[in-house]
C-alpha cells in the first residue's frame, strides 16, 4: 500500500525542509 | 466576477484568504497544455519509422494515445495542480503528511469534478465544454464519441452546471466549496481529526456569512449551494467506478497520480 502512495507522498513531502 | 459586498458589510476574511489561494488559471492551463504537447510529440516521434532506435528506448511505455488516454493525462495533470493548491492552503499546511494524504485520497475525484464544473460555469455555453487546456469541444461530438456510461456522466455534469448557473455560483463560493470538500470531517483515522472538523465548521460559517452578506435577497442560498454537494459526490463516485473499469481493461495510461489515487481508495 505504501508503494502505491509514493507519488502523492513525494508531492506532499517535497520542499518541506526548505 | 462576484458582486461587491453591500457598503458597510465585509466579505469574511477566510473567504478572501481562499480566493487568494486560488491558482492562476492561465498558468495551470499553459503548464498542462505544454505537458500534453510533449506527450503527443513523444508519441509522434515514436511512430516514425526513422526513429527505430528511439522506439526501442521507449519500449517500456508503449502507450498509444487515444482520446480517452489524452483525457486521462489531462485529469492526471489536473490532479497535480489540485495537490499544489491544497499545499498552498494554510489549514492544510498544519496537518501532517499522513493526514494530508488521507484527505486527498478521500476527495480527489470530487475536486476533479468540481474543477470541471467550475470551468463550465465560467465558460457559460450549453453546447460545448471547455477543457483545462483551453480547448473548446462541442458537446454533441463528445457525446457521439462517448459510450452510454460516459454520456450519462457528461449529461449529469451538464445538469449540475445548469443548477449552479441558475443561481450564479460565484468564484468565492466555489473556493469555499473546494475547502468543504477537502476538509471532510467524515474521513476516518486522522491523527488530527479536531483540526479538520474545526476547519470544516469555519468554512461553513464563512460561506454562510458570505452568502447572507452578498446575497441578502436570497436567504436560502447557502442551503441551495450545500445541496449540490451530494450530487457532486454521486458524479465523482461514478467517475471513479468508470475509471476503475477502464483501468482494468487496460485503457488508462499507467504510472501516474490518477492511477495511484484510484488504487489508494480501493485498497
Amino acid at each position: 500500500k505504501k508503494k502505491d502512495n509514493a507519488l502523492l507522498r513525494y508531492l506532499l513531502d517535497k520542499d518541506d525542509n526548505v | 466576477s462576484p458582486p461587491l459586498a453591500p457598503p458597510g458589510l465585509m466579505v469574511p476574511a477566510l473567504v478572501l484568504e481562499f480566493v487568494r489561494c486560488e491558482q492562476d488559471e492561465l498558468l495551470v492551463q499553459s503548464k498542462i497544455s505544454a505537458h500534453l504537447a510533449h506527450l503527443k510529440q513523444e508519441q509522434n516521434s515514436r511512430s516514425t519509422p526513422d526513429n527505430q532506435e528511439q522506439n526501442t528506448r521507449h519500449a517500456a511505455k508503449p502507450e498509444r494515445l487515444t482520446t480517452f488516454g489524452l483525457m486521462c493525462h489531462m485529469a492526471d495533470q489536473t490532479l497535480f495542480s489540485i495537490v499544489e493548491w491544497a499545499r498552498s492552503c494554510i489549514f492544510f499546511k498544519e496537518l501532517k503528511v499522513g493526514d494530508q494524504m488521507k484527505l486527498l485520497h478521500n476527495c480527489w475525484s470530487e475536486l476533479l469534478v468540481l474543477d470541471y464544473i467550475a470551468r463550465q460555469l465560467q465558460h457559460g455555453k450549453e453546447d460545448s465544454v471547455l477543457l483545462i487546456t483551453g480547448q473548446e469541444v462541442e458537446l454533441a461530438s463528445l457525446l457521439a464519441q462517448a459510450g452510454v456510461t460516459l454520456s450519462g456522466m457528461i449529461q449529469m455534469g451538464q445538469e449540475l452546471v445548469h443548477h449552479l448557473q441558475e443561481f450564479q455560483l460565484d468564484r468565492r463560493e466555489t473556493a469555499c466549496l473546494k475547502h468543504l470538500i477537502l476538509f471532510n470531517p467524515d474521513v476516518k483515522l486522522l491523527e488530527n481529526q479536531p483540526h479538520v472538523e474545526s476547519v470544516y465548521e469555519q468554512v461553513n460559517e464563512a460561506l454562510l456569512e458570505y452568502t447572507l452578506c452578498v446575497y441578502p435577497q436570497f436567504p436560502d442560498r447557502f442551503n441551495q449551494i450545500l445541496l449540490r454537494l451530494p450530487e457532486l459526490r454521486v458524479l465523482s463516485a461514478q467517475a471513479e467506478d468508470y475509471l476503475c473499469y477502464k483501468h482494468l481493461s487496460g485503457e488508462v495510461p499507467s504510472n501516474n497520480l490518477l492511477i495511484e489515487m484510484l488504487h489508494a481508495k480501493r485498497t
